[in-house]
């Protein structure tokens, strides 16, 4: 079963 | 303080319905340049960038940056309180805890005034990195919506292949599946057409279920934009006179 990463994986906070 | 008056309160109506379902508190940050929106919904998972131009309001004036947190689905019950071709004119005092919404009626001599308390919202700001996208589709809003609501019928998820010929939209659901071709029109470019540059093949997977409520902002612009590298969020755009709104949608990763 496919899941998902948060999109904090991909862009940090600023 | 803030000042904008829009000419039409359609648009802020349709961002409104746009957004409402994926997150339930944001702020609205406005300055000199017009107003700006970042957030994600509660997984994490979905982003929404709303920017709506300084130059798309009739009147704008925002003396210096404040943040208008709102909850989103007040904002939405106000607004519908206004009719799509009202002037709507929004104003914040600074430090102030409400927002007033006027409503002026194109036709009568109707003004409506409503006010909304503001709220404090405490969010993390993503850094979005610019990114030089493996392939970028453009095609009809329409398309895009008939395509995800299709096929979040068979299944949950849909795989997005891009390739020389064209892109395929593919759902595995476990009692039927499908699959749908478009190919590059060579002879109507968009609103009508459908464009593809890719430099190379990409093949993701995505949750239908965002992919259907980005899809609400075809109501926006005709034309909406993917844009999809291999492992990396996938960009849903779509572009209309006063701004933009943009949904960052992470991929699926296989087990």
């Amino acid at each position: 079963v496919a899941d998902q990463h948060s999109l904090d994986r991909y862009f940090g906070a600023k | 303080m803030l000042e904008a008056r829009l000419a039409e309160a359609a648009i802020l109506k349709r961002l409104l319905d746009s957004i409402k379902e994926l997150v339930t508190d944001a702020n609205f940050e406005c300055n000199e340049e017009g107003i700006n929106l970042q957030a994600m919904d509660n997984s994490h998972v979905a982003l929404v960038s709303v920017k709506l131009s300084a130059s798309g309001f009739k009147k704008y004036r925002c003396d210096r940056p404040l943040p208008l947190g709102v909850n989103l689905g007040s904002f939405t019950k106000v607004l519908k309180c206004a009719k799509d071709d009202d002037v709507c004119i929004i104003k914040a005092a600074d430090d102030a805890d409400i927002l007033s919404l006027t409503y002026e009626a194109r036709n009568s001599d109707r003004i409506a005034e409503y006010e909304m308390k503001l709220m404090d919202i405490d969010a993390d700001t993503l850094n979005i990195p610019d990114t030089d996208y493996d392939a970028r589709v453009s095609m009809p809003s329409a398309e895009f919506t008939r395509i995800v609501r299709d096929l979040s019928q068979l299944g949950e998820s849909v795989r997005i292949e891009v390739s020389k010929e064209g892109v395929r939209f593919i759902s595995d659901g476990e009692a039927a599946n499908g699959n749908i071709l478009l190919r590059q029109t060579d002879d109507d470019a968009p609103p009508e057409g459908v464009t593809i540059e890719m430099n190379q093949h990409v093949n993701l997977t995505f949750s239908l279920k965002y992919l259907v409520n980005f899809a609400k902002s075809s109501t926006l612009s005709n034309v909406v934009q993917l844009m999809l590298s291999n492992d990396v969020p996938l960009l849903v755009s779509y572009d209309f006179n006063q701004g933009h709104i943009r949904y960052y949608l992470a991929p699926k990763i296989g087990d």
